[in-house]
């Protein structure tokens, strides 16, 4: 555990943090693609399957049940609870465009042919572009809340983090994991325009709108 | 050896 690696940990429970309450707070979870949120809990859900066969540690069996908890609380939160609000107009997004080719990619691009393996592989290609719904919500609708920027502000530095650990890790390990790294690269790279609009919109208190 | 590890990192 280095510091990148906690910070990054730290920033991915933020976000959640931020986007439960936002949806409680508001009572609503307009602005929120459920899309990008199913996708995110079948990551956790075929990644953590491993939970039950190797143990690393008492703080990574913690966050997978806390991941894999919250993104099935925030799922209820959209789809049963606060349904209502849910704009489902606008989240159009076709997600077999993203699960289709991650399915095919971890069989033939993964370190070994076997079915916990794959899953794990599938959920690292999968994760990289979960995001693309909401993003691409984001831009059907020209805006977003500001709470929602400060979630996928939190959410995209994440990846990023882990990305400085694996260089960390590199350096002072010897570690690497190309498949990682790689999806991971991908990931931050999708969350750079919007770290751009972050940084010269939200943070001077203007609202995230995109230019028409 | 290296293939045997399990994933450390969430």
């Amino acid at each position: 555990m280095n510091i990148f690696r906690l910070m990054a940990d730290l920033a991915h429970v933020l976000a959640i943090v931020i986007l439960l309450h936002k949806i409680w707070k508001s009572r609503s979870c307009a602005g929120i693609s459920g899309k990008s949120q199913i996708l995110f809990a079948l990551v956790y859900f075929m990644r953590y399957l491993d939970i039950m066969t190797s143990y690393v540690s008492f703080y990574n069996s913690t966050m997978k049940l806390l991941f894999l908890g919250t993104s099935g609380a925030t799922l209820n939160l959209i789809y049963r609870k606060f349904k209502p609000s849910y704009d489902h107009n606008h989240d159009s997004f076709r997600i077999a465009y993203l699960l289709v080719p991650c399915a095919l990619l971890s069989l033939f691009l993964n370190h070994e042919f076997s079915v916990l393996e794959i899953l794990w592989t599938f959920s690292i290609y999968l994760e990289s572009v979960a995001i693309l719904p909401q993003l691409f919500m984001v831009a059907k609708t020209g805006e977003a809340e500001s709470i929602t920027s400060h979630y996928l502000f939190a959410l995209g530095s994440y990846r990023a983090l882990y990305v400085c650990n694996w260089v960390y890790r590199y350096i002072a390990e010897s570690h690497f994991d190309l498949i990682a790294i790689i999806a991971g690269l991908v990931q931050t790279i999708l969350y750079c325009d919007f770290f751009y609009l972050y940084i010269t919109k939200v943070l001077q208190n203007r609202k995230l709108q995109l230019p028409a | 050896d290296e293939e045997d590890q399990p994933h450390d990192e969430l």
